[in-house]
């Protein structure tokens, strides 16, 4: 994570002999390179409009921050945490999470692979859905701490002077006439022009995905206004596919290795 | 970065009174820094293998080398081993068995890579010993 050697303009320092990889040679460095990072291949991402949505620019801000503290070898970077959590909210700002980047091995975060906002008929609920793939952890980490991370705008004029209740569960079992069974992890009371984004605790239901994967059906998030009526997430001002790319919401974990890998000879 | 040997260094035995084998340390100059056991300097760019689709940060890092002798005297500036300071005298004395110290990393540090999966996740990690940081004589 060393930059030291780019000038101002984070071009190559002139000091380096550069010379132009051959063919086979750029090959070889790939496989070498793919080897140490431990990929079978080189992955291919699709990004939407060729840009960063929110959960990357969150992880190049923890990218950023443990490079600075790499390059500095300076221990206690709490100040640091503070800094750069304050531009995702001030709850993140906590001794925990710090300590949980620290003592990381891997941070991996993950994209809602739910397409559409459910929205259901007068007798039922409305509710969000999220689905997300764990199934590329690499055997061996331990999920350590992770959170489902919202971005809330103000709500709509309708609700403004409410409070809401806004509920996150896990999918425990799908069903194809009925409502699916939920366990209930977090309840959190949230003023209606309240902004910013919201974290919530799933380590234990992430460590349950990662141990069972059968048992990843995923979660809702369910909102409620003070007089008990259930109005949809867009109502509540909870961004989804439909807003801006730096809101989306995403899930974050932190890993920590619990066995060795020893690194198969070409 | 260039690393020139010094290829007119004598290092001709002369048999010596009293037995022992080999020139004596005193026929040796202090290490030239050229070709001392040293770091150099090296690059790796990740943009230059075409992979600045899928790895968001950093696009390269300086992996650095080890490279030069291990002789005697080893200087201070070679973090030389209290074992390595040995074998160049051995090595003086009986080159045909026993090798001089190797010139290889004492001091290794990690780097934390940013990338994309083929699920568009994005996975941030610490890979250790990717950056030499100092280099010595073993």
């Amino acid at each position: 994570g060393s930059n030291y050697l780019f000038d101002g303009n984070n071009e190559v320092h002139p000091s380096f002999i550069h010379r132009r990889l051959r063919t086979h040679e750029k090959r070889e460095m790939q496989k070498e390179i793919l080897s140490i990072l431990g990929l079978p291949h080189r992955p291919r991402p699709h990004l939407s409009h060729g840009k960063y949505n929110s959960a990357p620019l969150f992880m190049l801000d923890l990218y950023n921050t443990i490079s600075s503290e790499e390059k500095n070898e300076v221990e206690g970077m709490l100040e640091q945490y503070q800094s750069m959590y304050t531009t995702q909210g001030p709850r993140l700002a906590k001794h925990q999470e710090n300590a949980f980047l620290n003592d990381a091995d891997m941070v991996m975060s993950f994209v809602n692979l739910v397409e559409y906002d459910r929205e259901l008929s007068p007798h039922r609920m409305h509710h969000k859905e999220f689905k997300f793939n764990l199934s590329q952890i690499p055997e061996g980490e331990a999920v350590t701490a992770s959170e489902l991370r919202l971005y809330k705008e103000c709500a709509n004029q309708v609700v403004i002077n409410e409070t809401l209740l806004l509920s996150v569960y896990q999918v425990v079992q799908e069903h194809p006439n009925r409502e699916a069974d939920l366990f209930l992890l977090e309840s959190r009371r949230l003023w209606a022009a309240e902004e910013g984004w919201l974290e919530f605790d799933i380590l234990a239901t992430s460590n349950l995905w990662v141990m069972s994967p059968h048992y990843n059906l995923g979660l809702q998030i369910r909102v409620e206004t003070s007089s008990g009526r259930s109005i949809s997430s867009k109502e509540a001002g909870l961004v989804g596919r439909d807003g801006g790319l730096e809101k989306q919401p995403f899930m974050v974990a932190f890993f920590k290795v619990s066995e060795v890998h020893i690194r198969t000879a070409r | 970065s260039t690393n020139k040997r010094n290829k007119n260094r004598n290092r001709a035995t002369q048999p010596q009174e009293g037995g022992s084998r080999g020139p004596s340390p005193a026929d040796y100059n202090s290490s030239d820094h050229n070709t001392a056991c040293r770091r150099h300097e090296l690059y790796v760019s990740f943009r230059e293998l075409g992979w600045q689709d899928w790895i968001i940060a950093p696009e390269g890092y300086a992996a650095n080398y080890c490279g030069g002798e291990c002789v005697f005297p080893l200087n201070a500036h070679m973090n030389a081993t209290n074992h390595a300071i040995v074998q160049t005298l051995v090595h003086l004395m009986n080159p045909e068995n026993v090798p001089k110290p190797c010139c290889a990393a004492t001091k290794l540090h990690a780097i934390s890579v940013l990338y994309f999966d083929d699920n568009s996740n994005v996975i941030l990690k610490k890979y250790k010993n990717m950056v030499v940081r100092a280099c010595g004589c073993h």
